[in-house]
């Protein structure tokens, strides 16, 4: 089973 | 004032509707530079980044730089009563609270006018890091709406694993697996359906179905996608939109639980 990351896990606030 | 005048509209078109799964609201950001807009889906999972070039319109005046906060789904249904023919312009003035849409046809003899009201959105902006990718591929855009489309069938989520041998695609679902297995082309002289796979290292990472058969709508703008992937950082697929800028769309990847 796999489960969906979030983009702002990657990419933070600028 | 901003003005931003596209000979062919369709171009505009086509951008509205490779956005319009994705996004409800997004700020177009408007500078001497161009037209820039990035936003997330309300699901926080995928990314758009769009750029248009200032260069790129054939009229383009931005005396200071606007943030315009625009309904998608409204901003689609102007530019869907524009003919492909037609030229569109962009206006507002500073400050403003609306947008105008103006639609020429090729002997104006047909003059349309559009006016939008603007929304206030508050929309985080995302820092997005300079990646050096492990895989690079380049493939008809054709193809890989096709593939999406097919392994949708199959599974929500689709493993895609790239190796110099070529670009592997597979889903697997209640009803069995899906494979699909692309060679990197030997030298062509159509680029256009070339698959080049440009590795560094191996990578395999899988992605949520829906997201990709949203992307893929940009298909038209451009007949090949390149698609950037490293280990456990989001996809990204670029359509270049002719000579006046791109599309990218980043997609968080699935992890095993």
């Amino acid at each position: 089973n796999t489960k969906q990351t979030s983009i702002m896990t990657f990419f933070k606030k600028s | 004032m901003f003005e931003a005048r596209l000979v062919q509209s369709v171009i505009l078109k086509k951008v509205l509707e490779a956005i319009k799964d994705l996004l409800t609201e997004a700020t177009f950001e408007c500078s001497d530079c161009g037209i820039q807009l990035q936003a997330m889906d309300n699901a926080h999972v995928s990314l758009v980044s769009l750029n248009l070039r200032s260069d790129g319109f054939d009229k383009y005046r931005c005396d200071r730089n606007l943030s315009m906060g625009m309904s998608v789904p409204c901003m689609s249904k102007i530019l869907r009563c524009a003919s492909s023919e037609d030229t569109v312009t962009l206006r507002a003035w500073d400050n403003p609270d609306t947008i105008v849409f103006v639609f020429e046809s090729p002997n104006r003899d047909k003059i349309s006018e559009y006016e939008m009201k603007l929304i206030n959105l508050d929309q985080e902006h995302l820092g997005i890091p300079e990646t050096l990718y492990s895989c690079v591929v380049k493939m008809p855009s054709q193809e890989f709406a096709r593939i999406c489309r097919d392994l949708s069938q199959f599974g929500d989520a689709m493993t895609i694993a790239c190796s110099k041998e070529g670009i592997k695609f597979s889903a697997a679902g209640d009803y069995g697996t899906a494979n699909v297995k692309l060679a990197q082309t030997a030298e062509t002289e159509n680029q256009e359906e070339a698959v080049v796979v440009e590795m560094k290292e191996p990578v395999k990472l899988t992605f949520s179905c829906r997201y990709l058969n949203s992307f893929v709508k940009a298909t038209p703008l451009c007949a090949q996608v390149q698609l950037s992937m490293s280990a456990e950082v989001p996809l990204v697929c670029e359509y270049q939109i002719g000579e006046i800028g791109h599309i990218r769309y980043y997609l968080a990847p699935k992890i095993d639980d």
